[in-house]
């Protein structure tokens, strides 16, 4: 499991990259 | 011995600074009657004696440091021990003081064409090379009034972050790669002028999120994660936060996140972590490692 952060405001993109 | 550097940096509201520029010609009371800071204090708790002494050096281009003892009517001219020009430094002792910064720019610029003279500074000083005054603007904390003064930006759309970039680095101890130890970088601009100081996020287990509802708690008992927040930082400058580990029980119920979240999901929520990011916005970078 990878632990992304939630926020409490609304997010425009979300971009994940694993390295 | 323990030394340590305290910064103290200004803190700009957008509005209320751009109102403040517009007034200077008229001569702001703000300006006259600066709010002082009281010098943080230090103990050693177990210590049978100690000596604690605070050197206060002023290095911000556009502001003088005033220096007041603990106690006494600021207006009393017993009360205030010094004023330190840039570069100038002083020592206080045991019994602790009080500084405020008083604007520069207000008290030399002339009444008319303040505003725009003001604007000037902030921007010659942001660029190497433009000005004489670059030679000594080595030192980052006589950069941060000219980032306050560039990034006076009003937020006129939607009170949302943009865009969050978030870098996953799986964790390899002496070549044997743990399962589910990683590393995370956030990357994200905090919107300015937000309703509160803190950005706050939280980190909840994935897998719960893909199986909402009732699950097995015995199971995860001895695979919870722990979150370690290794560094957050603003535009570069490290920044206060903090960082709440749930426990189990309360784990579901405690946390209000507002629409942006399906309210069906019930997260296990590991860390909620909150960030004080001030009202200017800026890039945020948050590290942490999970294992």
């Amino acid at each position: 499991d990878v632990l992304v952060p939630t926020f409490a405001l609304p997010i425009g993109r979300l971009e994940v990259t694993v390295e | 011995s323990i030394a340590g550097t305290i910064l103290i940096i200004p803190r700009l509201r957008p509005h209320v600074a751009s109102e403040r520029a517009v007034q200077s010609g008229s001569g702001s009371d703000n300006d006259s009657d600066p709010v002082p800071i009281v010098l943080p204090r230090f103990s050693v708790l177990a210590a049978d004696s100690e000596t604690t002494s605070t050197i206060i050096r002023n290095e911000s281009e556009s502001a003088t440091v005033e220096v007041y003892n603990i106690s006494g009517d600021l207006r009393d001219a017993q009360t205030r021990r010094t004023v330190l020009q840039r570069s100038g430094m002083t020592r206080s002792g045991n019994d602790g003081g009080r500084i405020a910064l008083r604007s520069v720019s207000r008290l030399t610029v002339p009444q008319r064409g303040a505003v725009e003279h003001v604007a000037d500074n902030s921007r010659f000083s942001a660029k190497p090379g433009t000005s004489d005054r670059n030679k000594t603007t080595h030192s980052p904390l006589s950069l941060v009034p000219s980032l306050g003064g560039v990034m006076r930006r009003r937020r006129n759309g939607p009170l949302m972050i943009s865009s969050v970039d978030v870098a996953v680095t799986p964790m390899m101890l002496r070549g044997v790669k743990y399962p589910n130890a990683h590393a995370v970088r956030v990357r994200l601009h905090a919107p300015c002028e937000a309703d509160t100081d803190w950005l706050e996020f939280g980190l909840a287990q994935a897998a719960s999120l893909l199986t909402p509802g009732p699950s097995d708690p015995s199971k995860r008992d001895g695979t919870q994660p722990s979150v370690d927040i290794v560094n957050v930082s603003v535009d570069g400058v490290p920044v206060r936060f903090e960082s709440s580990a749930f426990a189990k029980q309360e784990r579901n119920a405690m946390i209000s996140l507002g629409p942006s979240l399906d309210q069906e999901i019930q997260s296990d929520w590991i860390t909620w972590v909150r960030v004080h990011v001030g009202d200017q916005g800026g890039l945020v970078i948050v590290d942490y490692v999970v294992n």
